[in-house]
């Protein structure tokens, strides 16, 4: 408003007329111990919409006819507040009826992360208009998906864990320091020491320490059956990998103004705490903000 | 992790662009004041103790 190069721009509070329903799965014991989620994937099966129905909401074009499901994790915080966080949204189309099905594995990612006693796994699904506006069709108010107590359960909502035994497809902690590492050697976290008293660049420059153990990651991770690796496909081959690292603190020698003075610094990353096997374009969990 | 990957990274973290060359002698007159040992000692035990979550 008060700047040349803006123009003030006003706004405008359209209401998205979003029919919201809560699904709730209780998970504990649902995930096996020592097991890596691989994807987990919500079913919701779109009702048909009675011909009668689509003729009273007049002739719907293939644009129109569209409306917006999105799935949202809700989280009730300790102080009884809710915050929801986005984890899909797909186009639904009211022409169509059958399962649809929506990417879940970061919302059960953020409820692996709750403190325990864990609250179910709790999915807010609203189905929105595809645009919001005065001309925007009423499509939204045509999607229905069955709920829980269908008849004879049919076409209930389902949520698909698909998980992978760390026990074999996992990585085995420490090396054994007595068995060569070989192509066999199944994924571990090997001793590796940094000697900086042999490096010439760090005389006279790195203080502390003389060195450390860096660790590294060596061995092979058995990788999933073909009928998974067509399943995921965007999934790449397991490999093994740093998954925790630590940083390492140096004091080294600044010479500022023609003196020279001790400096701590610390550099991330550098110690391997612990290998993984991991597949390349797997999601990375994001953290639970607060 | 190389030697190289490590000067890389102290480099970086001092934003220079070659690792200095300092003199044996002024090194010898050199004492880590207890401040700064505290400090390292400090940062080491915490590093110990937090992981950074990679991939």
């Amino acid at each position: 408003r008060f700047s040349q190069s803006f123009r003030e721009v006003a706004g405008r509070f359209l209401a998205s007329e979003a029919s919201t329903h809560l699904l709730v799965f209780g998970m504990e014991q649902r995930l096996p111990p020592n097991s890596e989620l691989v994807q987990a994937v919500l079913r919701l099966f779109q009702e048909p919409v009675p011909k009668a129905t689509l003729h009273r909401h007049g002739r719907l074009s293939p644009r129109s006819a569209r409306a917006r499901v999105t799935v949202e994790w809700l989280r009730v915080r300790d102080d009884g507040s809710n915050r929801t966080s986005l984890i899909d949204s797909r186009l639904v189309s009211v022409h169509e009826s059958g399962w649809k099905v929506f990417d879940v594995t970061e919302a059960v990612n953020f409820w692996q992360q709750l403190s325990r006693p864990r609250q179910p796994l709790l999915l807010q699904v609203s189905v929105q208009r595809e645009h919001p506006g005065p001309l925007a069709s009423g499509a939204h108010k045509l999607v229905r998906f069955a709920s829980q107590g269908a008849p004879a359960g049919l076409g209930e909502p389902q949520l698909e864990l698909h998980t992978l035994d760390l026990g074999d497809y996992g990585a085995q902690g420490d090396c054994d320091p007595e068995a060569p590492v070989t192509e066999g050697t199944r994924c571990c976290r090997q001793e590796m020491y940094i000697d900086l008293q042999g490096m010439k660049w760090a005389d006279n420059w790195v203080l502390e320490p003389p060195g450390f153990l860096a660790y590294e990651c060596v061995g092979t991770c058995q990788q999933p059956p073909e009928a998974l690796a067509f399943k995921w496909p965007f999934l790449g081959p397991r490999q093994c990998i740093a998954s925790e690292t630590a940083s390492l603190p140096m004091i080294v020698s600044i010479k500022e103004g023609g003196r020279t003075r001790p400096q701590v610094v610390s550099l991330p990353n550098m110690r391997v705490q612990k290998c993984s096997c991991a597949s390349d374009g797997a999601l990375v969990p994001r953290g639970l903000q607060p | 992790l190389t030697g190289e990957q490590l000067l890389g990274s102290l480099l970086q973290q001092l934003q220079l662009s070659e690792a200095p060359v300092l003199d044996r002698a002024d090194m010898e007159e050199l004492v880590i004041p207890a401040h700064v040992r505290a400090q390292y000692v400090t940062l080491l035990q915490r590093s110990h103790g937090d992981r950074s979550r990679g991939k």
